[in-house]
């Protein structure tokens, strides 16, 4: 793990 | 119908250019206010939100609702045959699957058309809050550029930290460390950058902000985040767009990067922080 987290981590679909 | 006419034909271009690399293909969404995008990176660490509001346009139609999903590499290399100071229109037929692109010279001796194929795209499609940021920072997009190039030399991370007084960017690598600080500046002031390496100790460079280079700093609480410097260079693709890039940055949220279109809207690009473990 490198540290990157996803965009779906801070928003969420809509 | 929907149709689009834009008589800076360059800033569509542009555009294309700054999005193409992080997104392949994408939807556009045209509706009475405008012509824009919201469409990921494959890996959903960043995100691209285009805005081309209708009243920026030099004519546009839109009688309902249309959603084009284009291959941007494709719309690329057609919008790469207008020249600069052409005028581009846009045309779609309501349940069509082409979009035309019409480039018309100066002169309006020449007019070519181009025709693309619409794709189905199935897409997620992120809910964005309205956001406070704890820090809010403009600077000259050259500038910004030019500190994500120098420093992607030396790592593959950038640490922004933004305080009152400042916004400072730090990098490390194998060969050694680098941190570029730019001070709050107002017309006139000198900008400081240091740069560190394990070789040659630390350089100082003092150069006067003779480009309009002023960073406004706008700070609720200082912040410190990182960020992967290869997406944040390919955010800057967008530089020449806007003399200035607006960066937000709030703890354990996303950087917004955002590049203003003169008279017509923006381009923001969204990107996760490196989180510690």
């Amino acid at each position: 793990f490198d540290g990157q987290v996803g965009l779906a981590n801070f928003y969420a679909p809509g | 119908m929907f149709e689009a006419r834009i008589l800076q034909g360059s800033i569509l271009k542009k555009v294309l250019e700054s999005i193409k690399d992080l997104v392949t293909d994408a939807n556009f969404e045209c509706t009475a206010n405008g012509f824009a995008l919201q469409a990921m990176d494959s890996s959903h660490v960043s995100l691209v939100a285009l805005m081309l509001r209708s009243t920026g346009f030099d004519h546009y139609r839109c009688d309902r609702d249309v959603t084009m999903g284009m291959n941007l590499l494709n719309m690329s290399k057609m919008l790469k045959c207008a020249d600069n100071d052409d005028t581009i229109t846009m045309k779609a037929d309501d349940a069509g699957d082409v979009v035309t692109f019409m480039f018309e010279n100066p002169k309006a001796d020449k007019i070519s058309d181009f025709q693309m194929k619409l794709m189905d795209i199935d897409t997620e499609h992120l809910g964005i809050p309205d956001t406070e940021y704890e820090a809010t920072v403009k600077m000259s997009s050259n500038e910004f550029q030019r500190i994500c190039r120098d420093l992607s030399s030396i790592g593959d991370t950038v640490t922004i930290a933004v305080t009152k007084d400042s916004v400072k960017f730090t990098t490390s690598g194998d060969i050694g460390e680098a941190n570029i600080t730019c001070r709050r500046t107002s017309d006139g002031d000198m900008k400081e950058e240091k740069v560190k390496t394990e070789e040659d100790g630390e350089k100082v460079h003092n150069t006067k902000s003779s480009e309009g280079q002023n960073v406004d700093i706008d700070l609720q609480e200082p912040v410190t985040l990182t960020f992967a410097l290869r997406y944040l260079n390919s955010f800057c693709k967008a530089t020449s767009l806007c003399e200035n890039v607006r960066l937000q940055l709030s703890k354990e949220l996303p950087v917004v990067v955002q590049y203003l279109i003169e008279d017509m809207g923006y381009v923001r690009f969204y990107l996760a922080p490196k989180i510690e473990e």
